[in-house]
């Protein structure tokens, strides 16, 4: 921020973060490049940062995902100063240099880029995407419902009225297929963490099923260590459980559908508050929340460079 | 942009799954436009809901009646909503 003008510490328009997210890779070219994924809805590029120390294009790797309900600000925000924040601890904190050592890391900062310039536009409230339902008046799918994991499960509705809409077929949201042929065709993501907000929560699979996931337990583990790192920083009381649990069945989710496939570390946070302003949580928060989130989110990175499979 | 004048945020405690029910009537009833910030899960945790300025008498009502237990936790989403606007504004200016 010292070095540049963007304000880490405020909401930012999507030209704005994709204009930084340029300004990072270009600034740390040997560790960070800007790879486009896809377009959204409306043709809107879709930007993830590829963190890599080299190694070929197959090695283990991380998936950060942030903003898929566009409402949820402070996920984005989070996730932009994420990515600055690794460019600047590489090669000081042993922590990330060692991750990087080892595993690749791909931040999504905005997942449904047509949601989230809605909600700047037009309605501060939009959680779904964008996209025409055919021969109903409303609008979008939930993007967080629309992956193929128990698609059209409990927890999602075929009303494309609904909040949780799950969509016309699993992916059909081109937001959410680009990164599920992303992710399938390089073949090695070991993690997929995705950042919501509200509520204050670190849940793992199953969010379609109450049945027990074969890791639960080591995933419970990691996630009671990470609430533990981030509460340690400004003591931030996090909730810690498999989703369908800790809030309510939800199916077709991402967390799942990386589960599901394959993808072992798989986590959801549902950052501040934990109702006091909700979705509209203050400029002011962004960083006491990111830097607390980064203190969780490298715990879980740093088991997994610990344990890959 | 859309705005949301004297539209509050409800927080409602539910204790059982009756309650539960009653709830989700609520929130499906198409008239009164609420919109769910927290669904209804498990037992221990609030529902937060919000409802249109139109709608509070009513809801309030509803939930007076059906004894839930309930508070308001955003009095004034349009303030907030403009607070929010104002810095981004400012934020660009800068």
């Amino acid at each position: 921020e010292r070095s540049g003008d963007f304000n880490y510490g405020a909401y930012h328009p999507l030209e704005a973060i994709y204009h930084e997210m340029d300004s990072i890779a270009t600034d740390f070219p040997e560790l960070v490049s800007r790879v486009k994924i896809g377009e959204t809805f409306e043709k809107r590029p879709m930007y993830v940062l590829k963190f890599s120390t080299g190694g070929g294009k197959k090695r283990p790797a991380i998936w950060l995902n942030a903003g898929i309900h566009a409402r949820e600000w402070i996920s984005q925000a989070t996730a932009i100063w994420t990515a600055r924040k690794i460019v600047t601890d590489y090669k000081k904190d042993p922590a990330i240099t060692s991750i990087l050592k080892k595993v690749d890391i791909f931040l999504l900062p905005v997942a449904n880029p047509d949601g989230y310039v809605y909600t700047q536009s037009q309605n501060r409230l939009w959680r779904k995407t964008r996209s025409r339902n055919p021969g109903s008046r409303c609008v979008g799918a939930d993007p967080n419902r629309n992956w193929n994991a128990s698609f059209a499960g409990e927890g999602t509705s075929d009303n494309p009225c609904s909040e949780v809409y799950h969509g016309s077929h699993p992916n059909s949201e081109v937001e959410v297929k680009s990164v599920v042929d992303f992710i399938q065709k390089h073949g090695n993501f070991k993690c997929f963490i995705d950042l919501h907000s509200y509520s204050q929560l670190l849940m793992y699979p199953y969010g379609y099923t109450v049945k027990k996931a074969p890791d639960a337990e080591e995933l419970d583990d990691v996630a009671r260590n990470a609430a533990q790192a981030l509460a340690s920083l400004s003591g931030t009381k996090y909730r810690v459980g498999p989703t369908c649990t800790t809030v309510y069945p939800a199916s077709g989710s991402s967390v799942d559908w990386a589960y599901d496939n394959g993808i072992k570390y798989a986590f959801t946070f549902e950052l501040r508050d934990t109702g006091y302003y909700g979705f509209l949580l203050p400029a002011s928060q962004i960083i006491p929340t990111a830097e607390e989130t980064w203190l969780g989110l490298k715990t879980i990175m740093e088991h997994v460079r610990d344990h890959l499979y | 942009r859309d705005k949301f004048f004297g539209d509050q945020v409800f927080r409602i405690n539910v204790r059982n799954g009756d309650e539960i029910r009653k709830l989700t009537e609520l929130v499906n009833s198409d008239h009164l436009k609420l919109s769910v910030w927290k669904s209804p899960s498990t037992f221990d945790r609030p529902v937060d809901i919000l409802v249109p300025s139109v709608s509070l008498l009513p809801v309030k009502s509803f939930l007076k009646s059906q004894g839930l237990d309930y508070s308001v936790t955003i009095e004034d989403l349009q303030a907030l909503l403009d607070n929010e606007d104002e810095e981004m504004q400012h934020n660009e200016g800068i």
